[in-house]
């Protein structure tokens, strides 16, 4: 792992001994080498490794640490401060309800999220409801109609024959008529790259005027998770990320990649298919695990 | 002199880039770059400018590895696929591309509903069915997927289906129970076919890292999978994963994902994606 291959690039430097360009040059190869393997995008990698030198040269060896050792705290520290240390809440409206949209890629975990976060709201002692706005996917509506049912939410699913625009309007109106204090959008993947798609999520957003707007994202995504973030932050200027999936063994480099890309925070995790809770986004932990 | 050597590293980063950028992995672009370099020092290589298409055949050679109609011709009727993958990646969507592609050749088309656990995913596939025209063996939400697999087997058997395809359900590759569960299906289905199922595709997404490698070893492992379909190829992503996957475990890349409609698939093709790679 890193830290072994830090201590043998280090092995002859020693305590007193300064960080300089020479000596953690191999160092930082090595941790390019670690970004990349976690799928880092290769250019948010190019930017971190510099920001890692410009803080690593001239710093003394610690007599507590092996030079390997600093290094990788300063790595970690740069990582954590990247990912974003604030913990980042949940927006909710000055009037109720509070509109709550979510979007991404195809498959990401938009739907089950949905659920997740409506399960939430509801132990919380809010009044969600859930608005089936993918009319294209086949059964997404029963998809998220068998959802709502287990966790007692109301789907608000005026069928396949109006179009998602008019679903997710009408959707609020009903919501404000019926004392429904959070509505959740539950809206079709798509490409980043799909023109009438993308018009079709501001659509919906000029119309319901959302306090989150959240990416989807699937923490397995590789190198295109820049492309994607940033097409969807240019394009609906998100208010944040869910990063799914992290109960498997991807090193989700792409959490780096995503918020390097649109400094808009991760908020939450999804880490299983059931519908336990989303997890609060750890920026220590996810270093870690990007580090490997 | 001095200027040529600056062309060439200029020309050799630019083609690290692109194939990092392509999800290939550090490991697999490292040999490739290290190849390349060798042969430059050696003259086999003239110009810098020759390396690009130097490394696409190199790429295509790797990506030419078993051909795609060999399966299926040596066995009675039901031909039996199993789809197998994490979650979302794109298994029953898939399925329907194959069984539109089997009933546009006059097939007759069984689609076993093995995810009995995810919610609408019974209903999915049976809406699939109806637009496909396939027939779905489905039993209620939440029973045994392995019980699934048994009666449609039956069915295709007794009612002479050309081909079953089985959706199993997503599953993360590190869920050890679930994997389990995915083996004994495919130990039923052979119980009831001996030498079913004849092929196992496994569904990778082509916007996945790292991470595929994973996937397609410890599948591999689990069950006998023959080949893979990668999906969501119309997006930005290169799909670059399935080379390493493809010269390390010997698996062959059998279709495309394309789209989301049932005619979105094709058969792999390694001279295309080969070329796309450097587009
Ligand atoms: N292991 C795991 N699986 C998840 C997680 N979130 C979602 N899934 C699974 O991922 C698959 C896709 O989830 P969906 O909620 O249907 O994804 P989606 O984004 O709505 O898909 P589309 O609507 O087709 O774009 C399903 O099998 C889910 O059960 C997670 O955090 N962990
Ligand atoms: N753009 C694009 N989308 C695809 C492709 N293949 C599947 N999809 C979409 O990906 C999403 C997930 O597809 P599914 O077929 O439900 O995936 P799955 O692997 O069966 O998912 P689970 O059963 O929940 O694990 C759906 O929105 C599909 O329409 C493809 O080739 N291109
Ligand atoms: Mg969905
Ligand atoms: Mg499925």
């Amino acid at each position: 792992n890193l830290t072994d291959r830090l201590q043998s690039v280090f092995k002859t430097l020693r305590g007193h001994a300064k960080l300089t360009e020479g000596n953690i040059a191999e160092a930082l190869r090595e941790v390019r080498l670690a970004l990349l393997e976690a799928d880092v995008n290769f250019k948010v990698v190019k930017r971190f490794i510099n920001q890692v030198q410009e803080r690593a040269v001239g710093k003394e060896v610690f007599k507590s640490l092996t030079p390997g050792q600093q290094v990788i705290k300063i790595v970690h520290e740069e990582l954590v401060d990247l990912l974003g240390r604030e913990k980042a809440a949940m927006v909710r409206a000055p009037m109720p309800p509070t509109v709550v949209m979510l979007v991404g890629l195809q498959g990401s975990g938009k739907t089950t999220s949905c659920a997740k976060l409506a399960k939430t709201f509801k132990k919380e002692g809010r009044q969600p409801m859930l608005v089936a706005a993918d009319i294209y996917r086949p059964a997404a509506i029963d998809q998220l109609k068998t959802l709502g049912t287990q966790i007692d939410v109301p789907v608000y699913a005026p069928g396949t024959d109006i179009n998602p625009v008019e679903i997710c309007e009408s959707g609020l109106a009903a919501a404000k008529r019926e004392g429904i204090d959070t509505v959740i959008l539950d809206t079709a993947g798509r490409l980043h790259i799909d023109r009438a798609l993308m018009d079709e999520l501001r659509n919906i957003k000029s119309k319901t005027n959302p306090s989150e707007i959240l990416l989807v994202a699937d923490a397995m995504t590789g190198q295109d998770a820049v492309n994607i973030a940033q097409s969807f932050n240019n394009d609906l200027d998100i208010s944040g990320v869910i990063l799914t999936k992290l109960d498997g063994d991807a090193r989700g480099g792409a959490a780096l990649s995503i918020k390097s890309v649109t400094g808009k925070p991760i908020k939450l995790v999804g880490m299983g298919e059931k519908l336990d809770p989303l997890e609060v986004f750890h920026p220590d932990r996810m270093a870690s695990r990007i580090l490997g | 002199l001095g200027e040529r050597k600056d062309i060439t590293s200029e020309i050799l980063d630019d083609l690290e880039e692109l194939l990092l950028l392509s999800d290939i992995g550090v490991t697999t672009t490292m040999r490739i770059m290290n190849g390349l370099r060798d042969k430059l020092r050696k003259n086999e290589i003239r110009d810098a400018c020759f390396v690009r298409g130097f490394i696409r055949s190199e790429i295509e050679s790797i990506l030419n590895y078993g051909s795609i109609d060999t399966l299926w011709e040596d066995h009675d009727p039901p031909h039996i696929i199993m789809v197998v993958g994490v979650n979302g990646v794109g298994k029953t969507t898939t399925i329907a591309k194959l069984a539109r592609h089997y009933r546009d050749q006059g097939k007759t088309v069984f689609l076993a509903a093995g995810d009995t656990f995810r919610a609408g995913a019974i209903q999915q596939l049976q809406e699939w069915g109806k637009r496909v025209n396939a027939e779905v063996i489905s039993q209620a939400e939440g029973s045994d997927p392995s019980a699934v697999a048994w009666d449609a087997v039956a069915a295709a058997k007794s009612r002479h289906a050309d081909i079953l395809i089985i959706d199993t359900a997503g599953r993360l590759h590190t869920q050890f129970n679930l994997m389990e569960e995915l083996k004994k299906v495919h130990r039923v289905v052979g119980k009831n076919m001996p030498g079913a199922p004849h092929e196992i595709l496994l569904v990778l997404d082509a916007t996945t890292g790292q991470n595929a490698v994973a996937q397609a070893r410890l599948f591999s492992e689990a069950v006998r999978v023959t080949g893979i379909a990668l999906t969501k190829l119309d997006g930005t992503a290169k799909g670059g994963i399935v080379i390493s996957i493809v010269n390390d475990l010997k698996l062959p890349v059998r279709y495309i994902g394309i789209g989301e409609r049932m005619d979105d698939l094709r058969d792999f093709d390694p001279r295309t994606f080969a070329a796309a790679l450097f587009e």
